[in-house]
């Protein structure tokens, strides 16, 4: 898998992005 | 009662899937699903098959020959069994959905503690779009289209009692599928009819991102999902793909996804072994094996980590398969046809 196609990649992605989600 | 044909264990088939146990669902209706769950009785909990035929459900258990016995039926006389929904954790319930083209009613289908009669509990009714049963006693649902859809998830009591419900954010487009996300209990994946993947946050009802997936093959499916060194790894099947001279016809894809960023690569087409021809019309994930129904009515599976397709299994008795599933209770395939025959096959 070419992950350099993917962009920066976060273990925390699922915290991460529920913090940033609207409630 | 009634007892079914005795069972043949010596069959070997192609690939990796061995006969283990075969029997007949005597219902004169067209069969449509087939389960394997655990069920209680007498306070043992014992792996048992789930048939579905258009009016009547029916529990069999397992005998010590590796007969089957048939303990409990349901029968639905209004609205046909579209598909039967399996709720993982809930012992001695089954849901049900319910419909003509598309469902309309989901059901729960349980038996009485006192007498063990059946029972059966409309949990929801309406324009239903996609559901699905997840882990801790979960089933979500979509009701409704476009900007009018609520996604919905029931908890239900260990027993298959009381329930809890809690709503997730809709994505204001048509759900086709729900996928669980193998470790990550909290989180929840969708398809739509536009080619997106939304993901949700189950615990907070968020719905975190929406994924444009390549438009090459319309109306993907989502299967399942693996979560690992924070990217998903997500398996799709193409009923509508067309066969190309190069790939053949793609039956599964897997996909990864980086959920920060929405990026997504395809890495793996699951396509025919040469000499096979048709196209996905039904198929199971669990773990790392895919299995589909072809519309050649052959029973395809493939192994994920390998890469490639590791059994085909030709129609049985002259007939075509109509149904793949993986076995809830153990690593059996059941394999269904029309006219109510079940295999069972180790694989």
């Amino acid at each position: 898998c070419r992950t350099a196609d993917l962009g920066p990649i976060s273990l925390n992605w699922f915290e991460e992005l529920s913090s940033e989600a609207p409630p | 009662t009634e007892i079914t044909d005795l069972p043949a264990r010596d069959s070997l088939n192609p690939g990796s899937l061995q006969l283990v146990s075969k029997f007949k669902n005597p219902s004169s209706s067209c069969s449509v699903d087939v389960s394997a769950v655990w069920w209680e009785r007498a306070a043992a909990k014992e792996p048992c098959i789930i048939t579905a035929c258009e009016d009547v459900v029916s529990l069999w258990k397992p005998l010590d020959t590796l007969q089957w016995e048939k303990v409990h039926t349901w029968h639905f006389t209004e609205v046909p069994v579209l598909q039967i929904v399996p709720v993982p954790d809930v012992y001695n319930l089954i849901c049900v959905a319910l419909g003509n083209l598309e469902i309309r009613e989901i059901r729960a289908l349980l038996c009485s503690s006192g007498d063990e009669s059946e029972k059966q509990v409309l949990l929801k009714s309406g324009n239903i779009k996609a559901v699905l049963g997840l882990t801790k006693r979960r089933l979500v649902s979509s009701i409704g289209t476009f900007c009018n859809q609520q996604v919905q998830i029931m908890t239900f009591a260990e027993d298959g009692g009381s329930k809890d419900e809690q709503l997730l954010m809709p994505p204001d487009e048509t759900i086709l599928a729900f996928a669980e996300v193998q470790g990550m209990q909290d989180a929840l994946l969708g398809t739509t009819t536009v080619n997106n993947i939304v993901i949700w946050n189950l615990k907070t009802g968020q719905l975190l991102k929406k994924v444009h997936i390549d438009d090459s093959y319309q109306a993907s499916v989502c299967h399942r999902a693996y979560s690992e060194m924070g990217l998903l790894f997500v398996v799709l099947s193409h009923p509508c793909a067309k066969e190309s001279q190069v790939f053949g016809s793609p039956v599964f894809q897997l996909l990864v996804i980086n959920p920060k960023t929405a990026q997504s690569v395809g890495i793996l087409l699951c396509c025919l072994p040469p000499g096979q021809a048709g196209r996905f019309l039904e198929g199971d994930v669990k773990d790392h094996v895919a299995a589909a129904v072809l519309t050649s009515g052959t029973i395809a599976v493939w192994d994920l980590l390998l890469g490639h397709c590791t059994a085909v299994l030709p129609p049985a008795s002259d007939q075509s398969w109509s149904l793949v599933k993986w076995s809830g209770t153990d690593s059996h395939l059941l394999a269904g046809q029309k006219d109510g025959n079940v295999f069972i096959y180790r694989y």
